[in-house]
């Protein structure tokens, strides 16, 4: 199947998201 | 040393696989592999991204952490240790770092095994980040380390990712020399 890749930029984004605070 | 199923929350990004934290201080040489077995500690696990950033925004700083401790970020399933079905076979790319580079290294390392960045297929196991007294060293471990185009792969993917300096040493070593 299709590997969930990510970029570093689009974690970062997700780092400051208030979901994972 | 298990935490059972993930969880996988709606509306989270779900990582491709899930990884365990595991922290372990350094045996002396006389305990040997049960020592090492015993001396690892299971943090947390995580499937997603959002569960990445928790559990990452709870750890210890890396320069606040003493002198021969390991850190290791495996994929479920894999036990940070050589003599793992998935590691015996395999080997790892060794960093060597100035203390105050690694901490960025280090994320940077993290974020690139969880987003697939290393085309690597499944040969990726974990990374580890060992503290020593003036420098830190960042392990990346795979399956094979008869396979040199993805050792190969792997080298040049760490140099693209890590932005680490050019002065920093990088060395493979297989596994089985460890064990020797």
């Amino acid at each position: 199947g299709t590997r969930i890749v990510y970029e570093k930029n689009f974690l970062m984004n997700l780092r400051n998201s208030p979901s994972s605070k | 040393s298990d935490l059972g199923p993930i969880e996988y929350p709606p509306g989270e990004h779900r990582l491709q696989h899930p990884y365990c934290l595991w922290f372990s201080k350094r045996p002396s040489q006389i305990q040997g592999s049960q020592g090492y077995s015993q001396a690892l500690r299971l943090v947390g696990q995580v499937g997603t991204v959002e569960q990445w950033w928790a559990l990452y925004s709870h750890m210890v700083r890396l320069q606040d952490i003493p002198a021969h401790r390991d850190l290791h970020l495996f994929k479920k399933g894999i036990k940070p240790m050589w003599e793992d079905s998935a590691n015996k076979k395999g080997g790892k790319w060794v960093i060597r770092l100035r203390k105050e580079q690694a901490g960025k290294a280090w994320e940077n390392l993290c974020m690139a095994m969880l987003g697939e960045q290393f085309m690597a297929g499944n040969e990726i196991c974990g990374v580890v980040v060992s503290t020593r007294y003036q420098e830190y060293l960042l392990s990346i471990w795979n399956r094979t380390a008869s396979d040199q185009a993805t050792t190969a792969r792997i080298r040049d993917a760490l140099k693209r990712l890590l932005n680490i300096p050019p002065s920093a040493t990088m060395e493979y070593k297989t596994h089985n020399d460890c064990l020797k």
